[in-house]
């Protein structure tokens, strides 16, 4: 965006949820000092959504082209079922713990507009595509990890993590599918409306 | 819980 002054097609309903994501995930920043990598990754991921939100938002040309009339998802269809169902659906009703599940929950659903704007913009540019490709399959490794550690480790289970990190994934599964086609005809990427 | 996840799962 910074190089070429432009949104590339990258929905900024999508990049803002993963900044409430980051924000209400990485609350014990404030809490208690797990270590410093802990720390400086969680201070990356917040900085990193925020200052992609913040461009696309403030900076003239990129939000100048940024189609804001195609990136109508509102935000609201997400975030408020997912608050509801983290103050049902949660293994301790602490504030914390909510704020985690949610940012759990929402994390699952936030690719949505992402992707309704990649059917809407006919002709997706690459650099887009391995970007939401990156996304979907950095999810697809930790379902492999999860079943390593339920494997070989004793009563390693989490079901709030497992669940919503799969229906995370397979939200992405036509998004491979067709990503995986137009690289083996060696066609543009175009998903169906 | 968040607790014992957040320790290896950003």
């Amino acid at each position: 965006m910074r190089h070429q002054n432009q949104p590339y097609g990258v929905s900024l309903k999508t990049q803002e949820l993963y900044a409430l994501v980051f924000a209400t995930r990485y609350l014990d920043i404030f809490t208690d000092y797990i270590s410093l990598y802990n720390i400086v990754m969680k201070l990356i991921y917040l900085g990193s959504s925020f200052s992609i939100v913040w461009y696309m938002r403030r900076h003239k040309l990129v939000r100048r082209s940024y189609d804001k009339e195609q990136d109508t998802f509102r935000h609201l269809f997400l975030i408020v079922p997912c608050l509801f169902l983290a103050l049902v659906l949660n293994e301790r009703f602490t504030f914390m713990e909510v704020m985690w599940t949610f940012s759990l929950y929402l994390e699952a659903v936030a690719i949505l507009p992402q992707l309704v704007l990649l059917q809407r913009t006919r002709n997706i540019d690459n650099l887009t595509g391995q970007y939401v490709l990156l996304l979907g399959a950095y999810r697809a490794f930790y379902i492999l990890n999860w079943i390593y550690r339920y494997l070989t480790e004793v009563h390693y289970v989490h079901w709030i993590t497992w669940m919503s990190g799969l229906i995370q994934t397979l939200l992405y599964a036509d998004f491979f599918y067709y990503y995986f086609h137009s690289w083996k005809n060696n066609e543009k990427l175009q998903l169906p409306a | 819980s968040s607790a014992d996840n957040i320790k290896d799962e950003l």
